[in-house]
């Protein structure tokens, strides 16, 4: 394997985003890219990355391979990267160790770090393609902050999606809160606009916690997507550019 | 985690 990423800032976030959820992950490595898929030790959450080799110039990944990594080790040395360094991923086959390089743009700086991989027995999931009801599209920011300000009141959240827009409700032992959306174009910047899509009414209760974990990957997309259909997994989509994306999946709560 | 389901139950072992 060898991937250039332009800016190590991508990899970086990515990693952020996900460690205080998942720990010990194979980046599984083909052709088509950098891929990542894992449960958090509760089994609540799922995070699936994909990085496509369009997102890194050159890519070359001569066979599959599968890089069992732990995330806390991996952010010890990505922290050792500038967001601007171009930084370089390189395996060989049946590896031991990964080695990561930081070139600076604008120095002669390269700084190098291998990272010793670990055998990783993980369960693969099938993820069906499913026609969501519901599918909202709204700035990370707002949804980041619907996230934190509900959290602030209990510890789960009902997502309510109808044709009148999408509602956010929460009940705690202080009282209680909402956020409603609405379907919103905003004409002078089209990244604060609000898109919902709807083919059915949705309603489902989550786990704030999550969903504030879900939101360390804000930075990664100034959009996020919101995926629903009753009695599914809700699914939060970061797009990130040439294709890539990381994904949550999160296990809708149970009763009532 | 009490009324809390799992992912695992959604998506099928490959």
């Amino acid at each position: 394997l060898e991937a250039r990423l332009e800016q190590a800032a991508m990899l970086k976030r990515v990693v952020d985003a996900i460690k205080d959820l998942v720990q010990d992950c194979n980046f599984d490595c083909n052709d088509s890219g950098i891929a990542l898929q894992a449960m958090d030790n509760s089994h609540v959450a799922l995070v699936s990355m994909m990085l496509k080799s369009e997102s890194f110039s050159p890519f070359r990944c001569d066979r599959n391979i599968a890089l069992g990594i732990n995330l806390t080790s991996l952010t010890k040395v990505l922290r050792a990267a500038q967001g601007d360094d171009i930084l370089t991923l390189k395996a060989e086959d049946a590896p031991d160790v990964v080695n990561l390089t930081f070139e600076s743009p604008e120095s002669d700086r390269l700084s190098e770090y291998d990272i010793k991989l670990m055998d990783i027995d993980q369960e693969h999931l099938g993820i069906p393609d499913t026609e969501y009801a519901a599918t909202i599209t709204l700035p990370s920011s707002e949804f980041s902050r619907i996230t934190r300000d509900l959290s602030a009141l209990s510890e789960s959240v009902a997502i309510e999606c109808t044709k009148e827009g999408v509602k956010f409700t929460c009940t705690g032992d202080i009282g209680n809160g909402s956020v409603s959306l609405r379907q919103h174009t905003n004409v002078e910047n089209d990244a604060k606009s609000v898109d919902i899509s709807l083919t059915e009414p949705v309603a489902l209760t989550f786990s704030l916690k999550y969903l504030v974990n879900f939101c360390k990957a804000a930075g990664l997309s100034d959009r996020v997507r919101l995926c629903l259909s009753n009695e599914v997994p809700l699914l939060v989509e970061y797009g990130l550019s040439n294709n890539s994306y990381l994904r949550f999946y999160l296990a809708p709560k149970i009763g009532d | 985690i009490e009324g809390q389901g799992s992912i695992a139950t959604f998506f099928e072992k490959k």
